[in-house]
């Protein structure tokens, strides 16, 4: 009889001289915070040496904590550095000729780590890179993406996710773009209660786009969303080791009106495509407002001018008329950003004058635009005093700053200083939606002025514990340590006022009962509470350092660092300095987390990859200074 | 349901059953000088058996002030709070409390809530949780009166009518056919009641086992103390 023997990729004669051996990705959540684990193996099978390549992409959102490759059974492991320090290593490196791997931002969501090594014949190498994120919940859910792109079949590929919520799990999806109608059934998905376990281990049949070829169907994005139960209640706190994280989003509150005054450059360089999306988007979003809101339009170039001089109660005749006004917005002109922001503070503060809007409201000012104020008055640092003094922490500004050449860190700085944030809108044939989308995110305030108490003699180095607005969809995440020793329960008020009411949630956690709870579940990773609080902290201490004067910037620096290099982050002030083999000589790279700042590219190249090059055709690098 | 109204300036107090079938909501409280309404709603026990007197208690209340545009519905489930056109929603399972100038709710977890209706009244409601796997019995509510000074002289309803102070005269302490429990002759309401002298539970600060008040006890459903029979308290919705 015949043999029946395991297809494998050499088959067909056409060996691979570079083997991807196996591939790994194992993530452990508990309580939203993610650990994950990428473990990539090559076999270097040809009668030469081979550079391979690891290539992962990873979520901006996420810190790099370890990486470590692992050639002919030693194990080369990254270290965490101040970023001068590792920066002065590199130089040192680049001077000697040396090449340097480095994280690039990718795209919308994700950054790019990449780096390679010299492997000799019959060898292998194995590189393990481990990131930890605080998944944020997002329009209803938490996502957790991680992006697929092996460029061959892999012997062994298989992507593992664990998830903890002691607050039981309300649903959980997986969605693979990769994957065809009749190959969906091989993501497992087990979700009971508390517990979670998706697992996705194609075989190599499974692989193949087609049934001889070598190429293959692993190259998109594996999403996994999912929720927690929820209700009117002070949220969910858990203590371990002596940290405690609270997690507040409650269900079941009533919207609070809201008063946007949408501030929109149709300056000369909107023509086009960019215009065309904006009015698209505007339309959508005014057909989506609820009737109870109110809204105000303020266009502007170099000129500005207020759509009929007033706010508007969001009323169906009203949203008629303002969208046959959005849908004739045309491009010309200069770019004044600083007039049309202070007009609509004014325009806020008139219509709370003439008490046209609800006492108990949320009113926000959406500016977007896709270039530098060059009119009027153009200094970024002005313009953002001037409306930092007009608003006066009573209007939320959102800065909405769309295209390549917008001058993001003004924007940025201009949303935090008001309360609000800025994001980008890539030029790209979905921009109405990530308008709609950003709008979904702030279009239903359900709560105001929330204040997080803990008892004051028994925590300590608490984050955030005062938040201007709640968003549905959204959640409040707090997180501090335990410092008295003897503390039997930990009792957590949140006071926050809703549409027409006050409303104080208490929570009450028995120390040694919550310690208990998460210490049984074998899904955590120990001290998950503490480096979730280290990473929300440095998270927020960044975010705050953006709009800090000197003195508190340096103090800023300085925490960041500290907690940063503790903790093993690879933030946008450390970096990870690896030494790698090469022949008889150490090569240096130093991998840094690049910001939103940077200017931004299309993404070209992605995934979780492999690639092979002849070692005299070595890639080029450029440092990415994220700073 | 039981019933206990302090009478002669909470020297003594008076107790009386109301039998009712489950799924009817008696008027417990209505004020219509101020709009306010309390109903609540019977539910029974989990099995019925024949030939046997079947129990039944307050499952569910609604508290409607018209004019404060307030509506609670209390379940042993959860709290709803309608307040003009926001609702709001409370599980027992959260400590709580929800405040405007005009009224305050405050929720104990899985024990009790206090209403606060301005400066007119103040209620509790009390959660009874019984073991889920309990063959027989079901969670259920009581409902007190801790101040209803500003209500009005109008106010009835199956304890709203003895908002008003209740004189009442005992006399002719006799023993009862139970031993160890007294018959006495009641005047009240300008009727002559037999009256048995008993215990009825307050579970305000022991909801698990109750606090014993001694109360003359006013057989067939109140009959003569309350005004009316039990129907004439039966309404159609619980607001």
């Amino acid at each position: 009889g015949r043999t029946l023997k395991k297809r494998s990729i050499e088959e067909h004669g056409k060996k691979m001289d570079l083997e991807l051996h196996a591939m790994k990705i194992e993530s452990k959540v508990t309580s939203r915070f993610a650990h994950t684990v990428v473990i990539s193996q090559v076999l270097n099978r040809a009668n030469v040496s081979k550079e391979a390549f690891f290539e992962i992409e990873l979520p901006k959102t996420a810190f790099i904590t370890n990486f470590s490759m692992t050639l002919d059974g030693v194990t080369y492991v990254g270290v965490v550095k101040e970023k001068e320090v590792a920066q002065k290593q590199y130089q040192q490196a680049v001077s000697r000729g040396q090449t340097a791997g480095l994280v690039k931002a990718s795209g919308r969501k994700m950054e790019k780590f990449k780096v390679s090594v010299n492997i000799g014949t019959k060898k292998k190498v194995i590189f393990e890179l481990t990131y930890e994120e605080l998944l944020k919940r997002h329009l209803g859910a938490y996502e957790m993406q991680i992006r697929v792109k092996p460029q061959q079949l892999v012997n062994h590929f298989q992507i593992d996710v664990h998830i903890f919520e002691p607050q039981g799990i309300a649903f959980l999806n997986v969605d693979a773009n990769f994957l065809t109608n009749n190959l969906t059934s091989i993501v497992k998905n087990t979700t009971s209660g508390t517990k979670a376990h998706v697992s996705f281990k194609p075989t190599l049949q499974q692989q193949r786009k087609c049934p001889d070829c070598h190429e293959t169907i692993l190259d998109g994005d594996f999403i996994i969303k999912y929720d927690v139960n929820r209700d009117l209640s002070a949220g969910s706190v858990q203590i371990v080791n002596g940290y405690f994280v609270h997690h507040f989003a409650p269900a079941n509150l009533a919207r609070i009106p809201k008063n946007v005054i949408f501030v929109i450059d149709h300056s000369g360089s909107m023509s086009g495509t960019k215009m065309h999306q904006t009015n698209e988007a505007l339309v959508k979003i005014l057909g989506d407002m609820d009737t109870k809101d109110h809204f105000g339009i303020i266009i502007f170039d170099d000129t500005i001018d207020t759509w009929k001089g007033t706010i508007f109660q969001a009323t169906l005749e009203n949203v008629i008329e303002a969208k046959k006004f959005v849908k004739s917005i045309s491009a010309r002109g200069g770019t004044n950003i600083n007039d049309p922001m202070v007009s609509a503070v004014r325009l806020l503060d008139k219509a709370y004058q003439d008490k046209q809007l609800p006492e108990r409201s949320v009113s926000m000012i959406i500016l977007l635009t896709d270039g530098h104020p060059n009119s009027g008055e153009s200094d970024p640092t002005r313009i953002q005093q001037n409306v930092k003094n007009a608003a006066n922490g009573k209007y939320n500004v959102y800065c909405l700053g769309f295209g390549y050449d917008v001058n993001y860190n003004f924007l940025e700085k201009m949303a935090l200083e008001n309360n609000g944030v800025a994001r980008r809108i890539y030029e790209d044939s979905d921009a109405p939606l990530q308008l709609q989308g950003f709008y979904d995110e702030v279009a239903n305030p359900l709560l105001l002025d929330i204040e997080f108490q803990y008892p004051e003699n028994a925590i300590s180095e608490s984050t955030q514990a005062n938040f201007k607005h709640l968003f549905a969809g959204s959640e409040i995440v707090v997180a501090g340590k335990i410092v008295d020793n003897s503390l039997d329960y930990l009792r957590a008020d949140v006071v926050a006022k809703t549409a027409n009411e006050n409303l104080t949630l208490q929570a009450e956690v028995k120390v040694s009962e919550a310690e208990n709870i998460t210490q049984q579940q074998q899904y955590i990773f120990g001290d998950f509470t503490e480096r979730l609080w280290a990473y929300l902290t440095i998270q927020q201490l960044l975010e705050k350092r953006i709009s800090a004067e000197t003195d508190e910037k340096k103090n800023l620096t300085d925490r960041i660092l500290e907690l940063s290099l503790k903790y093993s982050f690879v933030t946008t002030l450390t970096s990870m300095v690896v030494t790698k083999p090469e022949e008889n000589k150490n090569n240096t790279f130093v991998a840094d987390k690049p910001s939103e700042d940077e200017k931004v590219t299309r993404p070209s190249f992605s995934g979780y990859s492999m690639g092979v090059s002849s070692r005299f055709q070595r890639p080029v690098y450029s440092y990415v200074d994220s700073d | 349901p039981h019933f206990i109204i302090s009478i002669n300036d909470r020297s003594d107090a008076i107790c009386f059953n109301i039998d009712g079938k489950p799924g009817a909501i008696l008027n417990v409280v209505t004020d219509p000088s101020t709009d306010f309404v309390v109903n609540g709603e019977l539910i029974g026990e989990k099995k019925i058996e024949k030939n046997v007197k079947m129990n039944t208690y307050f499952g569910k209340f609604g508290i409607v002030n018209t004019q404060m545009g307030v509506k609670v519905e209390v379940s042993t489930k959860m709290i709803t709070v309608f307040h003009g056109v926001e609702k709001i929603i409370f599980p027992w399972s959260s400590t709580a409390s929800l405040t405007k100038e005009s009224f305050s709710i405050s929720i104990v977890k899985e024990k009790n809530l206090t209403l606060t209706m301005g400066d007119d009244a103040t209620f509790v409601i009390v959660l009874h949780r019984v073991w889920k796997n309990h063959p027989l019995h079901r969670d259920f509510l009581g409902f007190y009166t801790l101040d209803s000074h500003r209500l009005s002289n109008r106010t009835h309803g199956l304890l709203g009518q003895f908002y008003r102070e209740v004189n009442a005269e005992i006399y002719n302490i006799r023993p009862g056919l139970d031993q160890g429990k007294p018959d006495a002759t009641m005047i009240v309401k300008g009727h002559k009641l037999r009256v048995t002298r008993g215990y009825q539970k307050d579970y305000r600060l022991d909801p698990k086992r109750g606090t014993n008040i001694p109360c003359w006890f006013v057989h067939y459903n109140g009959k003569g103390f309350i005004d009316g029979i039990p129907t004439d308290y039966v309404v159609t919705s619980l607001f």
